[in-house]
């Protein structure tokens, strides 16, 4: 669940 | 990753070469806004701070690292290598007043109420104002050279190919952030007279001339 919000945008 | 994410990030390097070949090649930082240039610098540094406990991928890695190079060697040309060059009279934007209501804003409207998140929150809505300064100064001088204005062009199209991106994963992975949809918005809409006049104008071979 954690790594979902992960931000992956720059 | 999409299409429009990539065009998007793509867009944003080739505005960053474009601005540092220019100040490069000319050896002038003339017609720059240094004050939108610490701003984009502030942005990377409030936004990156994840770089080294937050690995995506390689690509995210290489492009965080190449925006916070560039955007803090861009500051240092400007203010210390070439700053004979510097056009402090156009550049006057007080930036005590991005600064301040974006750094309140991220502390009432935020997703968590942590330091990362908020200093995420600050770079996000920081970014969606940090080239006022330097639309200020080309309206002040009334003119933009050619390569400052394609310097303009890449990177307002990037975060209005973001915008392309947020829908494409809306629609195909259910995700959104509001925050850094509605501060891409502002950013964006911030270009549109700009985009106007690139449009008309300098794609016809003409100087960027604003209207006295």
């Amino acid at each position: 669940e954690e790594d979902e919000n992960k931000k992956d945008e720059l | 990753m999409n299409i429009f994410r990539l065009a998007g990030d793509l867009s944003h390097l080739a505005a960053i070469i474009i601005l540092l070949i220019k100040i490069w090649k000319t050896r002038s930082c003339a017609g720059i806004s240094g004050r939108s240039q610490v701003l984009f610098a502030i942005v990377f540094i409030t936004r990156y701070l994840d770089l080294f406990t937050n690995f995506i991928s390689a690509y995210n890695t290489a492009m965080k690292v190449f925006f916070l190079g560039s955007s803090i060697g861009t500051v240092y040309l400007m203010y210390l290598k070439f700053k004979a060059t510097y056009d402090h009279n156009h550049d006057t934007f007080r930036i005590e007043f991005l600064l301040l209501p974006t750094a309140l804003l991220s502390l009432v409207l935020n997703h968590e109420f942590s330091v990362m998140e908020i200093l995420w929150t600050f770079s996000i809505y920081l970014e969606s104002v940090a080239i006022l300064p330097q639309l200020f100064m080309v309206s002040k001088t009334g003119e933009a050279e050619s390569i400052t204005s394609h310097y303009l062009f890449a990177l307002g199209s990037y975060r209005g190919l973001y915008i392309l991106n947020w829908i494409y994963r809306y629609y195909f992975e259910g995700f959104y952030d509001i925050i850094a949809i509605v501060a891409g918005c502002v950013q964006t809409i911030l270009y549109c007279d700009f985009f106007y006049l690139y449009i008309t104008k300098v794609l016809k071979g003409k100087k960027l001339q604003l209207p006295a």
